[in-house]
């Protein structure tokens, strides 16, 4: 069981430092660190992120966006040892600058020829990197409609459901 | 194995029977705060089996039926069916289209059904078992679960690491 | 003490009845109630959503852009109590859709007459409401830099400063 | 009382002299992830008299000197000074301008400014008292304090009340 788990431990963090460099820099390095590498089941796990030039640092002394860009590397790490049919990402984006949003949006690009993904967003540059949309809007009545729109129409469309 | 499509009837804001096809790629869903977005991302969780009324934002698990509003009279149930292509055969049936479906009446009872013959809830998690999608995997992505790894509670990044290996 | 605490409590009550009408809709109504009325002090207090035509809810039950909005508008309701000469808000807009960021700026433009305002934001129609803007980036040796912006060159002035 | 300038000084990232000057209306603070935007607002908290390290997300407040880079040597001091127009005569003190400094240096001494003759903390945060811009305020709004709101732990909510009353 334990050589189990040092197998995907090591395979994710092999993912990670791949991952993590394509949503940060080139130079920049991380790792995946167990707390109590003697007990590795029960061990928590650090996760220390080395970004070019700068001394490492761990997931607390980052910044919100960094921080939610290296957890995201995480999960797309998990992802890569077993990828799941489909993921949900819900408004994961709000925290992000338009590069790193646009990053994001490259990777799940790629990931999308395995998975379907299923985002909900309010981010503009996300939006327009979507296949098919659904505008999900609330009536007054106190129910909630959904119907397919097209990007390019989307502010008229946002307009003509919420009013 | 591919999602094809979310049916939604009674289950929060959803009153009216709702219908979302899903395609190859990237599907979004946009819309202003409080129209209904989550609600959808916690209908496909709660199908999956999802039991804890905390994943879902509720105080108890009947208030995921529509509870009315002034013009609207309460949901008497609650239901989403989810349909999935088996293409890569991935579960464990001939069936070439599995649908899942869940129902919670107010009365409090409960109803699985498989390809609309009714079962158990075990054999839903069953079923989904080695699919990667069962409720409690990190196939659902949600802000919340970023703050989770973040925040490391009750040692929520080994959990994870053990459900991958 | 109690009555100085009820008598603060009870004109936020009726600061945050108004600033949430403005921020939600005309017809939506809200309250707080302490649950222990009988021991002000020390009781908590609870924040309830009425939106027009539809269930009252405590927060919990509110969407995520809805919470933010609620809490922002209990924010002010305290504000308004006592102005702070300044108020700085880093990067709340996030979750709000683009009618309730639009919202949130009304309020914070008639505030700013008595009081100034630090935003943070990463939000397009945040930063076209800004008086004076700084762009702040960080350098290859690890330090950051400011260097005061116009809007209207912020595209490029953010490429220049971070490339 | 106007905010009028921040001057930050081996403070976080900004190893280098940096002037913030704020006018009358809506100051905006832009950049990319990581630039140092919240550094900005931990500086104000900081000169203002913050002691909690957590407040600043540090786990020791010796974290908020300047810690080198490849390029850069840690810095010997980490220097914030900000400054006041006392327009409203709500600083009780006969100055028009007023400007609070905070020090610390690697050796962990502290010093405290106000219109640079030396003082001590409690000078500072006497002078704040009345203004409700002392550390620990409302005034200062980032989005966890949206959270604290919203998860209330400690009865957070009754706490700011306190304050406002
Ligand atoms: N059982 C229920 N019956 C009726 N309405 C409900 C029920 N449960 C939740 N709602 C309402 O559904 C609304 C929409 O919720 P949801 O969280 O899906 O919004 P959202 O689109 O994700 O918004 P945001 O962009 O702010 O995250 C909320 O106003 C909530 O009060
Ligand atoms: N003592 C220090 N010395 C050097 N760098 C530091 C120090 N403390 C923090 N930093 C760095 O400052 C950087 C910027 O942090 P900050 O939180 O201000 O970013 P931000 O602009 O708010 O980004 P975001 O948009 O993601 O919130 C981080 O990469 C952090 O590691
Ligand atoms: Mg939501
Ligand atoms: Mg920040």
């Amino acid at each position: 069981a334990v050589e189990l788990y040092m197998n995907a431990f090591e395979r994710v963090r092999a993912n990670f430092k791949e991952v993590f460099r394509r949503l940060f820099h080139e130079g920049d390095d991380c790792d995946l660190v167990l707390l109590h590498p003697d007990d590795p089941l029960h061990s928590p796990i650090e996760i220390v992120a080395k970004p070019k030039g700068k001394r490492p640092r761990t997931l607390r002394q980052l910044s919100g966006g960094e921080k939610t860009l290296t957890a995201i590397a995480l999960l797309f790490s998990l992802y890569l040892l077993k990828p799941a049919p489909f993921c949900i990402f819900d408004e994961v984006d709000a925290p992000l600058d338009d590069t790193n949003v646009m990053k994001f949006n490259q990777i799940i690009r790629e990931f999308s020829q395995q998975s379907q993904f299923i985002v909900v967003t309010h981010n503009k540059l996300t939006m327009a990197e979507i296949d098919r949309l659904y505008g999900v809007f609330m009536q007054e009545s106190g129910v909630s409609g959904v119907a397919e729109v097209s990007f390019k129409d989307l502010p008229q469309n946002i307009e003509a459901l919420t009013s | 194995m591919k999602l094809k499509s979310l049916r939604i009837k009674g289950f929060k804001s959803f009153a009216d029977e709702t219908l979302i096809h899903f395609d190859r790629g990237i599907t979004g869903i946009v819309g202003p705060n409080g129209s209904g977005k989550s609600n959808i991302v916690d209908a496909i969780r709660w199908v999956l089996g999802e039991q804890k009324s905390t994943e879902l934002r509720l105080s108890n698990m009947s208030d995921v039926l529509f509870n009315g509003s002034e013009r609207r009279k309460p949901a008497p149930y609650a239901r989403v069916t989810i349909e999935f292509e088996n293409d890569k055969g991935l579960l464990p049936t001939e069936y070439q289209t599995v649908s899942i479906s869940r129902t919670l009446f107010r009365s409090g009872d409960s109803e699985y059904r498989l390809n609309d013959v009714r079962c158990r809830r075990k054999d839903i998690t069953d079923l989904l078992i080695d699919t990667g999608i069962g409720s409690n995997t990190y196939a659902i992505i949600e802000l919340g679960m970023v703050e989770e790894i973040l925040a490391d509670k009750d040692n929520a990044r080994r959990k994870m690491f053990e459900q991958a290996a």
